[in-house]
């Protein structure tokens, strides 16, 4: 099994998300809490845009692509996780 | 998933630098040139037209900005996120492009580290024009930053960005006479400083050599550009064999570093590996960064493996992307990209049947053909070829520096040492 992600790397991961379109911008009153399934998707969106393995977790080679340097744009338009999750 | 694309209605869209990098090596022209032809990327496929202007009321602004600057895109330093553009609306942002000031940004650079400003300008002003985001990797709008893209007169879109932007605005029609004359393609500026051509930065006419009857020192590409070096002169030619001026430009103004006694050069050329300018001038070399020297030089000929005393000419040839210097009846070739010279040089020359063993200096040129200069001649070896073209040697005065011609006699005002 996959080591669990060191709580700093959970954050960055959910702040990334977030930045980048691929989780919803986080609820006023829950702070950043996402549950475990939105997150999994969302890893699993960013990892299928990135071209890595889709996983779903916040493994090693998703957190290199996520300190790799990049356009400050969202890669999912703003309300495509409503969509989604639709 | 993805919401109706933005795209500008108007087909015409001015743009400006309005900040520029501060601790960048990278002079202002170069950054202006390089934003040229990132948008000239699109252009060139698209019936948008970008022209550069001086005032506030740009449709795409450009800016080098640091941290937070108030657009709800902060910079976060080094690395990270390195730029973002407004994609085209009704908003006063649409079409502005900023990159982060706190990345070393470069051009044709081989530091791993830096960030290639074109590559990334590129990307930013398919934003601009209203592309957003692919997962496709080969697609230059896919989000991360994977290195330099290569010439930027060279580059062309990948496949996928070309259908993306051609839906947006369709096909750019070939060019006809007709629409030239309605949107006439803005004047390119050069990758390099222009040189000087003013008359006032023409030095007094008894020291001059004359275009029409030089020898000349070094003949070099640089840029895409032909360089004629005579004395501690030079004329430029651009990339279609304009001459920028009639009259020669003084190399230590222009070159920034060169020693201000050096009176000539031996041989000059633009180094494939790293792009950067390599001046000979008897048993030492300096390496230029665009038309700055680098720092540590002027450094020994024996870097490369020569032998004291120097060259007579220097230059690329396309077909196997060797260097090749030449020193009196002799040759040796070099590999610039792990800097060794092959075994088995120097050689009695020459290589190509037709061409002088000796040689004032030689270039490759844009036609893929390689031009070997020697007294007022010069011979044509087409691509790959290891013989002078037919009807060869020819004038290079007549061919390269517009001499022989009515207009260029009408237009070549003071008498010139040799009293032309």
């Amino acid at each position: 099994a996959a080591p669990a992600p060191r709580a700093e790397d959970l954050s960055l991961g959910v702040e990334w998300l977030s930045r980048f379109g691929y989780l919803p911008p986080a609820d006023p009153a829950t702070g950043q809490l996402q549950t475990q399934e939105e997150l999994s998707k969302a890893i699993t969106a960013m990892q299928q845009f990135g071209g890595l393995e889709t996983t779903g977790i916040l493994d090693e080679a998703t957190l290199a692509l996520m300190k790799t340097p990049r356009c400050s744009l969202p890669d999912l338009p703003p309300g495509a996780q409503a969509r989604r999750k639709r | 998933q993805t919401p109706p694309p933005t795209k500008w209605s108007k087909r015409n869209l001015s743009w400006r630098v309005r900040t520029f990098p501060r601790d960048s090596p990278m002079g202002r022209d170069t950054v202006r040139a390089l934003m040229y032809y990132a948008l000239k990327v699109w252009s060139d496929i698209t019936p948008l037209n970008f022209h550069e202007v001086a005032g506030n009321t740009a449709d795409i602004q450009i800016d080098f900005s640091k941290a937070d600057h108030n657009d709800g895109y902060p910079f976060d330093g080094p690395g990270g996120t390195v730029a973002h553009a407004f994609f085209p609306g009704d908003h006063h942002t649409a079409g502005d492009t900023h990159f982060d000031d706190d990345e070393a940004w470069t051009f044709r650079s081989s530091d791993a580290h830096g960030m290639d400003l074109f590559a990334v300008a590129v990307h930013e002003f398919g934003h601009a024009i209203g592309l957003s985001h692919v997962a496709a990797p080969s697609s230059i709008m896919q989000p991360y930053y994977q290195g330099p893209v290569g010439d930027p007169l060279r580059y062309g879109l990948p496949y996928e960005d070309r259908v993306r932007v051609w839906q947006l605005y369709g096909v750019r029609e070939s060019v006809s006479p007709t629409a030239q004359l309605g949107t006439p393609e803005p004047e390119e500026p050069p990758l390099l400083p222009e040189p000087p051509n003013n008359r006032s930065s023409i030095p007094p006419w008894k020291d001059v050599p004359h275009r029409c009857t030089a020898h000349f020192d070094a003949v070099a590409q640089i840029r895409g550009e032909a360089f004629f070096f005579k004395g501690k002169y030079f004329w430029r030619l651009t990339r279609d064999r304009h001459l920028v001026s009639l009259q020669p430009a003084q190399m230590h103004r222009f070159w920034r570093g060169l020693p201000l006694h050096l009176d000539s050069v031996d041989a000059v050329y633009e180094r494939t590996s790293d792009h950067k300018i390599v001046f000979f001038k008897g048993d030492r070399y300096w390496v230029f960064k665009d038309n700055n020297v680098e720092e540590g030089y002027p450094r020994p000929v024996s870097d490369f493996s020569l032998p004291p005393g120097g060259i007579d000419a220097v230059f690329s040839w396309a077909h196997n992307d060797r260097t090749y210097f030449f020193k009196d009846q002799l040759y040796w070739r070099y590999d610039d990209h792990t800097r060794r010279m092959d075994p088995g040089y120097p050689v009695q020359g020459p290589l190509w049947r037709g061409v002088p063993s000796m040689l004032d200096d030689a270039m490759r040129w844009s036609d893929g053909a390689s031009y070997f200069f020697r007294g007022q001649e010069y011979w044509k070896v087409l691509d790959g070829e290891l013989e002078a073209a037919p009807g060869y040697p020819q004038s290079t005065a007549r061919d390269w520096l517009v001499c022989g011609e009515p207009l260029a006699d009408a237009e070549d005002v003071g008498p010139g040492p040799q009293g032309r």
